[in-house]
This record gives C-alpha cells, sequence and structure tokens, in this order.
C-alpha cells in the first residue's frame, strides 16, 4: 500500500526513527535517552497525525510485529557514519 | 458535580484506587507492583468508560492538580486496618 510505502522509505532514510505518541510516558522515555546519547532521532507522533496515526500503527504491526509504541528503528550503518554509534554500544554495554 | 461526587465516594470508600489506561505501561506497572505486594487495588480504566473517560480524568485534575494516569488514591488507615500498609511501607523503604 502507499502508506507502507511510505513507511519504508522513512525508516529507510533515517539513522534513527521513533514512531512515538505524545502523551505516552515510554514514548518520552525513550526520545529523552537519545537526546542524552547526543543521537538526533526523526519522532514520528501518532495522535498527532489524525486518521492516519491508527493506520501507520497498523503497517507498523505489518512490518515488525510490534503494535505498541515506541516503536524505535535503528540503521546502525548510518548511525556509525554519523559517529554516533559508539555512545549507543556504550549506553546498551552499561545497562 | 455528579461526577465529582461520584469520585470522591469511591476514593473515600476504598483502601487503594489506581485511575488507570488499560494499553498505559506506567498504568500497568503501578497495577503490577500493587499485586506484588498483595495489595489489591479498585481499578478504573479511563479509556473503558467512553465518553465518561476524559470527564472523569478532568474531575481528578480538580481534585488533585494530576491530569495524568496513572492516578493513585492510598488510605492508609484502611490499608493498616486490612493489614497490607506494612508490604507498602516496606516496598517504599526499599527504594
Ligand atoms: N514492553 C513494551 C511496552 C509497549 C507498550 O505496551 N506500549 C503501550 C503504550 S505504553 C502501547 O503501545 N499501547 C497500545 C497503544 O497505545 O496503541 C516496551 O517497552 O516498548
Ligand atoms: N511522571 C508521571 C507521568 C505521568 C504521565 O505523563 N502519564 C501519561 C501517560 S504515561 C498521561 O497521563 N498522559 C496524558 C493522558 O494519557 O491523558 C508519573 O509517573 O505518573
Ligand atoms: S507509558 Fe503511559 S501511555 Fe505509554
Amino acid at each position: 500500500s502507499r502508506l507502507e510505502d511510505t513507511v519504508k522509505k522513512t525508516v529507510s532514510e533515517n539513522p534513527v526513527v521513533v514512531y512515538s505518541k505524545t502523551w505516552c510516558s515510554y514514548s518520552s522515555e525513550v526520545k529523552t535517552l537519545f537526546k542524552r546519547l547526543g543521537v538526533e532521532p526523526l519522532v514520528i507522533e501518532l495522535d498527532e497525525m489524525g486518521a492516519q496515526g491508527p493506520q501507520v500503527q497498523k503497517v507498523l504491526e505489518r512490518l515488525t510485529g510490534q503494535h505498541t509504541v515506541p516503536n524505535v528503528f535503528i540503521d546502525t550503518v548510518k548511525l556509525h557514519r554519523k559517529g554516533e554509534l559508539e555512545s549507543l554500544l556504550s549506553e546498551a554495554n552499561i545497562k
């Protein structure tokens, strides 16, 4: 579908993409984490897209099996080229 | 208002009341915590009340200043009489 192509394009063109909802604390925590690590994600707030929000959430479920937010896509190669992979990995090692 | 009286009555008649939303992870964590402590809260899922949900959320904000979920009410006297205050306090001390 056109919406599915849009999502695939978004995810392939950006090193980090976070599908989020503005009022969701779990989503806020993920956005804050990336900020703290100096990584700038593309944030897509599903609750600010009107009727398209639930549709995108359905597409994400088709593509990833996950129907919840936050839904995070990380392109490690792109991140590495931006020099931002190290901070993400060290954070993962700390946890 | 009638809705405000209903909320006040609910809170006064139950040792623990959690105003929650079914799809909210923060709300789930609070409900799980009480379960783990052997405390049985009255859970009110605001997203399962149709149009009344947002209205109750507004009433809670008027009464408590808090507009978010989970919104938790604990009557320590009632809890103590049920013998459940100890576990709650020891959990608070551990944190
Ligand atoms: N364990 C998952 C929990 C994800 C989850 O349950 N997300 C909730 C919001 S906190 C959700 O998407 N609920 C359904 C919805 O909002 O459509 C995680 O850490 O991401
Ligand atoms: N720090 C607060 C966060 C509360 C919060 O932001 N709750 C969100 C859901 S996770 C909320 O109620 N957002 C507005 C709404 O859902 O109406 C807490 O720990 O309770
Ligand atoms: S944590 Fe509350 S909606 Fe996600």
